[in-house]
């Protein structure tokens, strides 16, 4: 079943709450959904309510990949609130990325992490860190999507360019199944001209890679991360709510006409 | 003359516009500002203006250092459309991070680098990546002083508790001159519940390290970048021009006050 990774290295994209909210979307549709924690700031992780570091999190289980042992994330998997299933992320992957530098295959240690849970859900999600270095490129080497969610706005939109140079690259050397599922514009304002701007833009180049469904700029979104709930379970009356809903079914679709 | 890093690793925090607009305020009251380029994804310099990558950029004195020859940045530095002095980064900056973690004095060579460039400016600004790795690392070790720009939400806040963490880290062992000048909160609106409450968290554990200057959400902010201008140039009468001048006064009264 398709992991899928939430990604893109410009800062405050949407990327974690775009996972959390898609996925709770799937999970009311009766889909099975795991989510991945790859940043070290572990901001999916306290959204969804877990404030302490784990004792087990992605990053336990890498070191034994690094070690050359064999690694196990079902034991890792923690059900949340919300009920989502989520392997949490811990400061101590920073030192990860280091760690990985030399080690060989590392850039496809998350595939073979993740070879095992993949017919035991019907999604996995992965969350990515703000930068394209190496838990970046495990992402997306695992993966066979990749969502890349942005702000209409100028500095985004450069983001995308430079996210782009690296995805070719990853799907040319490392993971030629790489598919670029499409963006999804987020806190978009209809009434902003710079927002309707960058679509247009994005639309002109991507075409149907950009995702009909906008997400609206909604405070109820960053409410539910402070519950460490999706929008879902914090307020489903939410504007969140029917835009997340809407991307699901959308998603869904993407995924059926590929 | 002090050297300030914008720093925090949550994205999307206003690091880089405030770099900018704070700067070309100070530089409006007739302050000389130097701006510094910390960040491989290089936002600072192409909301500047300079959109292909650069001849010479903090990444070729930076490997001089890492050579151990001696470095001249004042050669890189640029004057870019508004006026602003910049010294350029580049995508080659992302293997810095890695070439550095074997290198002597690796948390010191912007300190070097930096010190013949102090007494040329009032002001030194350097804009920091969204992580805490060496580059940010490197600013806070050449650093007088911190501003911690973010957005009034949870996952901010949750990113200021872990900033602190690492901020006594470095005071203690590598730089005890370093002084958090204070925070920023970025988008503002005054409406929404949620920014006025993680201002008031703020302001309970921080006292007057909290700007009383508020930026309110502005989109003129993001289309003087696309225009390669600070906003004073771009429109001098938009909200994030008011705002960033009365942050550039309080700047001063805080430097003086200490
Ligand atoms: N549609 C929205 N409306 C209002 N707030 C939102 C919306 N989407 C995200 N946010 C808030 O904006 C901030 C940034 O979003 P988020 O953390 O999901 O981005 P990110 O790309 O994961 O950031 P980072 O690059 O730091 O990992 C968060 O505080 C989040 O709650
Ligand atoms: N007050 C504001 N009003 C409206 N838009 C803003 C404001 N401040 C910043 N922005 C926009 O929000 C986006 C994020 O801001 P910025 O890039 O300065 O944050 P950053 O902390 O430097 O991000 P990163 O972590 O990616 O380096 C940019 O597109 C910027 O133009
Ligand atoms: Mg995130
Ligand atoms: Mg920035």
């Amino acid at each position: 079943m398709p992991i899928i990774s939430l990604a893109i290295q410009k800062g405050g994209s949407g990327k974690t709450t775009t996972t959390i909210n898609l996925a709770a979307a799937l999970q009311r549709e009766g889909r099975s959904v795991l989510l991945i924690d790859a940043d070290t700031q572990a901001n999916l992780t306290q959204s969804l309510g877990i404030i302490d570091e784990p004792e087990r999190s992605v990053y336990t289980e890498l070191k034994k990949e690094i070690a050359g042992e064999s690694s196990d994330l079902q034991q890792v998997i923690v059900e949340t609130k919300s009920g989502l299933h989520l392997v949490p992320s811990s400061l101590e992957l920073a030192v990860a990325e280091l760690e990985l530098v030399s080690v060989y295959g590392r850039e496809q240690l998350f595939s073979w992490m993740l070879e095992q849970l993949r017919s035991r859900y019907d999604f996995i999600f992965i969350d990515c860190p703000p930068a394209f270095g190496m838990l970046t490129v495990n992402a997306l080497v695992a993966s066979d999507h990749v969502i890349i969610p942005l702000q209409g706005e100028f500095l985004p939109m450069k983001g995308v360019q430079s996210f782009i140079h690296h995805f070719h690259a990853i799907k040319k050397k490392l993971n030629p199944k790489l598919n670029l599922l499409g963006f999804v514009l987020i806190k978009f304002d209809e009434r902003i001209n710079m927002n309707r701007q960058i679509c247009g833009q994005l639309e002109r180049e991507f075409g149907s890679k950009v995702f009909h469904t906008h997400i609206r700029s909604n405070i109820q979104l960053a409410k539910a991360q402070e519950e460490g709930l999706d929008i879902f379970s914090f307020d489903k009356h939410a504007h969140g709510a029917d835009d997340y809903k809407a991307l699901a079914e959308e998603f869904l679709e993407k995924l059926e006409t590929g």
